[in-house]
Order: C-alpha cells, then sequence, then structure tokens
C-alpha cells in the first residue's frame, strides 16, 4: 500500500483515455485499457466507467520526456509509465511514456500488462516485492491470456476495497443481465466442463451439477478475464481436461480451468472453409472421439484423433438428426445423449438410436 | 584501451546506479558532506542491499552483474520502497 493509505472513496470511478499512442490502433488501446480495469474490477467491489470528456477520475495520457508533472520520462527503456495514487486533480492519473513501442502482443511494451500494473498505483498499490506479482517494480511478459492476479495483488487490492460483493453478479448490474427465470431464455452456448455443466450468455456464465437443482452465477471475465464475452460455441474432451471455447472466427483452449499459450487460434486452422465465420454450436462424441460443428443448417465432423475435418462434409442438419431444427444454439453431451438448445427450446437426443427421446422443460436452472 | 573502457565502465555503471537509487530507493547523494565518503560509500552500501533484498536478488551490497542487470530492466517509474509503508 501506498504511504498515507489513499483510497478512493467511492466505487464507481470514471476513466478518460486523454491522448492515443500512434503505436496502437485506438480500438486496441481502448480494449487493452478496459480489460486492464477489469482485471482490478473483478477482485473488489469497483467499478470502471470511461467518459470521453471533461475530467475523470484517472486520466491517461502518452507523454514523452517532460510533461507537466515533474517526472520527466526517459526515452525508450528505463521508466516506461508512472502512475499517482489516489486522490482529487492528478491523484489516480496514469502516464505512459510514448518513447517505448506499444504493443498488444510481446513485442514492443505490452500495453495491458503495463496498465494493470499503473492502474494498480492508481488504486492505492505500491510495489511488490513478489516477482510473481503484477505490482513487480519491472516489466517483464506474460501471455495476457493467461495473466492472473498474484495472491498479492489481490491480497494487496482486498485490504483497501474488500473482495467483489455480490452486486457483480447479474443481479445488480447495468441492466444487460439476464433473467435465468425467463421463460425465454436462450443460451450462447452450453459445455460439460469435469462434472459441471456451465451455461454462457453474453458475459455470464452460469453452472451446475447435471443432477443437482442447485446453480451459480458468475462473470466469464471473472473466471477467465482475458476471455472475451459473448462465447457462442463450447464443447468439452473431458479425457483431455480441455475445453475450447469459440467466438466469431476464434478459439480458445481451456485445460484444467486455465486459458492456454498460443491461443486465441482461427477457427480456419480446424479445416473450415473460408466462408464459415463463425461457429453456432459444437459437441464432443466420446464414443467417436470426433466433434461435431454446427453452422447455420450445416455441420461439420471433426477427427480429434487425425485433427482433421472428416471428408463428406457439411450436411444438412435436418437431415441426421431428425426432429432437430436447422440451426443450433447450443448443445452438450451427457450420459450418451446430446442435449440440444433451440431458443427456449431443450431436446434430448440419443446418440445410439439417433432419435428425440425427451423435451425437457425450459426451467433447466433452478429456482424458475 | 580495454584498461580505459573498463574504467569508463565502471564510471558509467556506478553513475547509472546512484540516479537509479536516488530515483527508487531514497539515495540522497548531495547532501552528504564529501569529508564523509567513507559513510556515503556505505550508505549506498546500504542502499543497493536494500535493493537487492526488495527486488528479491542476492544481497551483496555490491553492484554485480545481476543487480546492474535489473536496474537496466525496464521499470515503473515509481519508487519501490520510499513511498510506501
Amino acid at each position: 500500500r501506498m504511504q498515507g493509505r489513499p483510497v478512493w472513496k467511492k466505487h464507481l470511478i470514471t476513466y478518460r483515455i486523454n491522448n492515443y499512442t500512434p503505436d496502437m490502433q485506438p480500438e486496441d488501446v481502448d480494449y487493452a485499457i478496459q480489460k486492464a480495469f477489469q482485471v482490478w474490477s473483478n477482485v473488489t467491489p469497483l467499478k470502471f466507467r470511461k467518459v470521453n470528456s471533461g475530467e475523470a477520475d484517472i486520466m491517461i495520457l502518452f507523454a514523452s520526456r517532460a510533461h507537466g508533472d515533474f517526472s520527466p520520462f526517459d526515452g525508450r527503456g528505463g521508466i516506461i509509465a508512472h502512475a499517482f495514487g489516489p486522490g482529487p486533480g492528478i491523484g489516480g492519473d496514469t502516464h505512459f511514456d510514448e518513447a517505448e513501442i506499444w504493443t498488444k502482443t510481446y513485442k514492443g511494451t505490452n500495453l495491458f500488462l503495463v496498465a494493470v500494473h499503473e492502474l494498480g498505483h492508481s488504486l492505492g498499490l505500491g510495489h511488490s516485492s513478489d516477482p510473481k506479482a503484477i505490482m513487480f517494480p519491472t516489466y517483464s511478459y506474460v501471455n495476457p491470456n493467461t495473466f492472473h492476479l498474484s495472491a498479492d495483488d489481490i491480497q494487496g487490492i482486498q485490504s483497501l476495497y474488500g473482495g467483489p460483493g455480490k452486486h457483480q453478479l447479474p443481479s445488480n448490474t447495468d441492466g444487460t443481465e439476464s433473467d435465468n427465470c425467463d421463460s425465454n431464455l436462450s443460451f450462447d452456448a452450453v459445455t460439460t466442463v469435469g462434472d459441471k455443466i456451465f451455461f454462457f450468455k453474453d458475459r455470464f456464465l452460469w453452472w451446475r451439477h447435471p443432477e443437482s437443482p442447485k446453480n451459480s452465477v458468475t462473470l466469464i471475465s471473472s473466471l477467465w478475464p482475458t476471455l472475451p464475452s459473448g462465447i457462442q460455441a463450447a464443447y468439452e474432451i473431458g479425457a483431455r481436461n480441455q475445453v475450447f471455447l469459440f467466438k466469431d472466427d476464434k478459439y480458445w483452449l481451456i485445460s484444467n480451468m486455465r486459458p492456454q499459450p498460443h491461443y486465441p487460434k482461427n477457427i480456419h486452422s480446424l479445416g473450415f472453409p473460408d466462408s464459415v465465420k463463425k461457429i453456432d454450436a459444437a459437441v464432443f462424441n466420446p464414443l467417436l472421439y470426433k466433434t461435431y460443428f454446427f453452422v447455420d443448417n450445416q455441420f461439420w465432423r471433426y477427427d480429434e484423433k487425425t485433427q482433421f475435418m472428416d471428408p463428406g462434409y457439411p450436411k444438412l442438419i435436418t437431415k441426421y438428426f431428425p426432429g432437430i431444427r436447422p440451426t443450433i444454439d447450443a448443445v452438450y453431451y451427457y450420459n450418451r445423449h446430446y442435449y440440444f438448445f433451440q431458443g427456449p427450446d431443450i431436446f434430448e437426443y440419443d446418440v445410439i438410436s439417433h432419435r428425440i427421446t425427451k423435451r425437457p422443460k425450459q426451467n433447466i436452472m433452478s429456482g424458475c | 584501451v580495454p584498461l580505459t573502457n573498463s574504467i569508463n565502465s565502471e564510471e558509467n555503471n556506478e553513475t547509472y546506479a546512484q540516479r537509479y537509487l536516488e530515483n527508487f530507493y531514497g539515495f540522497v547523494m548531495d547532501r552528504i558532506p564529501k569529508a564523509k565518503m567513507g559513510v556515503n560509500g556505505n550508505f549506498m552500501e546500504d542502499k543497493i542491499q536494500e535493493m537487492q533484498k526488495f527486488l528479491g536478488l542476492k544481497v551483496t551490497g555490491k553492484l554485480d552483474a545481476s543487480t546492474l542487470d535489473m536496474m537496466h530492466m525496464p521499470r515503473c517509474g515509481l519508487p519501490d520502497v520510499h513511498h510506501f509503508s
């Protein structure tokens, strides 16, 4: 903690990006900064709102050499950024040295990683002597997709603000929440993960045991800060402890609940033609060791052993899955059945007899 | 030529280290009377030790290679310990 233990006295904090580095696309800067704030909001009751004019609590700028705060930057290398602890005026402000080469990758200086560190100062954290902490004073690259705060970082920030309150969960967020008792509720993606079923919807994630009525909900970003919201398809290869998540033309691998390095990858590396821009739903069949990918009214089959698409695909969904309508929102495999989600409807489909065996009530989540 | 380079390099390292310790560990070179250079030397050694301890280096009090390497790494401009409790 900083001397005098400065903290923000409120939980809704505004920030403004005063100017942009020419090293990156402005939208990439916006994304890196937003994700960096999200890292801290995930573990505290704090919320951050971007404003585009006027004075924000945290003003963010890129500057070279002397820039009006008596702490001039020193050219490329050396000092790469600094920030001021919570307070009025310059308090909380974060400055990045424009002499560095700012990037969203491992090249140059990764803006997201430095922003997480500097915003830690903006919230009242000092430097950590733990080399694993993001608040360690020197910069070293770690994959943003696998990045997570250290225990020291979390203990530090929670000693100032406490942990995330229940209000971070859907019931009191900014109006985009889903009502899990809505009879018309549809899901973006559903998959088993170990002994649980994960349901993805917008930026939320519910999970429950297949045989239990109890469910829990969280933000996708709370579990995996670097993953996007709006996951469109998901499937699990249980024997490998692998879960694949899809959004648009990208997919991520989660292994043992941790996002893996070298992802996201492009879906076309799986063998899809260029005309496929996104996957609607996916499911792994452990009996065949093959994965079905559903795109519009067609499906592909991927051999997980050979890592190639099976020849002869795509095929029409309605022809090979009798009773299932042409487009599929989500599907998961459990106990020799597929569970297809189409809008508010769910179909239990026997993988051996190839027919619909049940139409469970929509109220798949407890309390509905 | 190698001897001269070596001396210059040592001076540069020391100057760089002094500035680093001033910036991040509250080392104040100017306030120490020149007559007490011995004390100054110890004070700088103390500050090097403080830095080495904080950053998880081997605590030698000397400007060894790993300490100088750490001093040359890109870093945040805030002091490591001076302003913090």
